[in-house]
């Protein structure tokens, strides 16, 4: 949910109450990534390395659902829509052109809800590996899901997984480029 | 008065995952 309301606030306030979305979106990725089988077993600190790596690209494979790449409009969970433009005016424009183009490769695939969610698990182990100490550990649970997204693919639709499942790979170079480009921006929180 | 602190996505990402692991311990 997020509470922006542009009518009566300043920019400032805007901006502060969108950044406050991201807080529970991250909390929810960290518990997603906890029940990922085998997530659990991979120490500690390379939880928290795949966790720091991963979540930006994971939140943007969640935050599809929000865009409508026909419309270019995205709606809150609180139900408030609003167009691009406005958005855009939050200084996010570069990252939301991107989500958009993003939304749209990945909808063209038509993935139902549990393709996606292992599609997710698959973004998160596949993230960055610099500070990883055991790699082997990383790579071998990313073997395993990886198996799993083909095989859930193939099951739903045999004749046409050979097309779909290589194009939901290359999303996640696509995922990549938007972390490098756009983790960087800037949120703003009022402390009382 | 009121005071803003800013920061990355990235650093408010990895300091909500640290905060978590550190509150699971």
């Amino acid at each position: 949910p997020c509470p922006v309301s542009v009518a009566s606030r300043s920019g400032q306030q805007i901006w502060e109450s969108f950044s406050q979305c991201f807080t529970p979106a991250v909390r929810e990725v960290v518990e997603f990534a906890k029940g990922i089988p085998g997530f659990q077993e991979l120490s500690q600190q390379d939880q928290v390395m795949l966790l720091k790596s991963g979540t930006f690209q994971v939140l943007m494979v969640r935050f599809c659902a929000l865009l409508n790449p026909e419309e270019r409009t995205v709606t809150f969970l609180n139900g408030q829509t609003y167009p691009q433009s406005t958005l855009r005016g939050l200084g996010m424009g570069t990252l939301l052109d991107a989500m958009f183009d993003f939304s749209e490769n990945l909808g063209a695939l038509r993935l139902e809800p549990d393709e996606i969610a292992l599609f997710m698990a698959v973004v998160l182990v596949s993230a960055d590996r610099s500070g990883i100490s055991d790699t082997a550990a990383v790579e071998q649970l990313q073997e395993g899901l990886i198996h799993a997204l083909r095989s859930l693919i193939h099951r739903r639709c045999p004749e046409q997984s050979a097309a779909i499942f290589p194009k939901l790979l290359l999303r996640l170079p696509d995922l990549r480029t938007l972390n490098n480009l756009h983790s960087d921006k800037l949120l703003a929180f009022r402390i009382d | 008065p009121k005071t803003h602190r800013v920061m990355t996505l990235a650093d408010h990402i990895s300091h909500i995952i640290t905060q978590d692991f550190a509150r699971n311990q």
